[in-house]
């Protein structure tokens, strides 16, 4: 799971 | 992902697929500012450092692959390739862009998410990306008409960063954790400095007649 800090924008 | 979000990204992909078209096209770079590509493929590197650390998607990190590898092969034509870059407008691209690199590069150590290598680099890419497009829109502004395919890409430049921030506005309201304020105030910013460019491009559109800026 992609941690909310990650960057999952462009 | 969301409809927003999708239509930002290939609106942005078309702009650069515009641009591609008209570089090898035309075989020519005229009206087209070298310092803003420059900057864009800083702005590139810059934001997908977490290319090789964070797996989000394939589409994303085909997306992050693809908008580097154009990036930077639009500024080595515009610097090597001998008949696109005869047509380079040297003496009119002459905006001071390391200033905006350094300016940003400072205003990222001062506000960023975290401080961290990654973060800082993020919210500097983010920064760049909001003044990389004023190079370009100076040189506009000096060459007075802008080609069609010129115009376009200008114009899908600016409608990809006003469709993020429909998305961010979608993701404020259906993610209860969703805060990406620095993103939201650049992307406000960058599409802002557009908003001139957008008023004369609809009017030769409605007009049916070729845009010129005013000088």
């Amino acid at each position: 799971i992609t941690s909310p800090s990650t960057k999952d924008e462009l | 992902m969301n409809a927003f979000r999708l239509a930002g990204d290939i609106t942005h992909l078309i702009s650069i697929l515009v641009l591609l078209l008209k570089i090898y096209a035309t075989k020519s770079c005229s009206g087209i500012s070298l310092k803003t590509q420059e900057l864009y493929a800083v702005v590139f590197l810059a934001r997908y450092l977490d290319l090789f650390t964070d797996f989000i998607s394939v589409y994303n990190s085909v997306m992050k692959v693809v908008f580097i590898l154009s990036s930077v092969a639009i500024v080595w034509c515009m610097r090597r390739h001998r008949a696109v870059k005869r047509s380079y407008d040297k003496e009119l691209d002459t905006f001071r862009h390391y200033y905006l690199v350094g300016a940003c590069f400072v205003f990222a150590l001062l506000v960023h998410e975290k401080f961290t290598f990654q973060e800082v680099f993020w919210a500097f890419s983010i920064y760049l990306e909001a003044v990389a497009i004023i190079p370009q829109l100076v040189l506009l502004q000096r060459s007075g008409n802008v080609d069609n395919l010129t115009g376009q890409y200008v114009f899908f430049l600016g409608a990809y960063r006003a469709l993020y921030i429909l998305n961010w506005i979608y993701r404020y309201f259906t993610e209860a954790k969703f805060s990406r304020w620095i993103a939201c105030i650049s992307g406000l910013v960058q599409t802002a400095l557009y908003a001139d460019f957008f008023y004369y491009y609809f009017l030769s559109w409605k007009n049916n007649a070729k845009l010129n800026l005013p000088a």
